[in-house]
């Protein structure tokens, strides 16, 4: 465990709380795209399935089930107890687009062929897409809450940290795992766009509005 | 690659 894994650790489990308590505050899940929390409760489901068959370490178990139980509660929240406030109108992705691919693609390509290393597969390739179906529900609407880019940003930054904890591992323990770092490399540019408009606007006190 | 018994990563 080095610091970069740490804080991406502390930053991943920032986002979730943080979008958690922005739904439950304001009563409200306006402007999030349940799509992409029903991808990222998959992820999850099908990432730790590990925790069945394994322990490494109380921190890596309790934090499975925090991610775990966090986004079961984000879907709940968003589908069923304030269901009248999301906007279902604009989130619009088609999943299969990026479910179907990325199946296909974790029976090709994978450390080994077997069920859980496959859905293990299956979940880094999907955790690097899941927040399309987000950011295109922000470039439809044209607009962000401040709020929901705080979320997007602790979100992204998460995977960018775990890419320099990847090169430290590299270098000091020689851990290297292509398909995470490839994952990694290909979710970390998809926020780059985001990561622009949220240093240039946000962080000074604009809210986050795309051009006409 | 690693095996799913050595995933210590989230």
């Amino acid at each position: 465990m080095n610091i970069f894994r740490l804080t991406g650790d502390l930053s991943h489990l920032a986002a979730i709380i943080i979008l958690l308590l922005k739904i439950w505050k304001t009563r409200s899940c306006a402007g999030i795209s349940g799509k992409s929390q029903l991808l990222f409760a998959l992820v999850f489901t099908t990432r730790y399935l590990d925790l069945f068959t394994s322990f490494i370490s109380l921190y890596n178990t309790s934090m499975k089930l925090i991610y775990v139980a966090c986004s079961y509660a984000t879907v709940y929240l968003i589908y069923m107890k304030f269901k009248a406030t999301y906007d279902g109108n604009h989130d619009t992705f088609r999943v299969e687009f990026l479910v179907v691919p990325v199946g296909g693609l974790s029976f090709l390509v994978n450390h080994d062929f077997s069920p859980l290393e496959i859905l293990w597969t299956f979940s880094i390739y999907l955790e690097s897409v899941a927040i399309l179906p987000q950011l295109f529900m922000i470039s439809k609407t044209g607009e962000a809450e401040t709020i929901t880019t705080h979320y997007l940003f602790f979100l992204g930054l998460y995977r960018a940290l775990y890419l320099i904890n990847w090169i430290w591992r590299y270098y000091f323990e020689g851990f290297f795992d292509l398909i995470a770092v490839v994952a990694g490399v290909v979710q970390t540019i998809l926020y780059c766009d985001f990561f622009y408009l949220y240093v240039t606007k946000v962080l000074k006190g604009k809210k986050l509005s795309l051009p006409a | 690659g690693q095996s799913v018994e050595g995933k210590d990563e989230l």
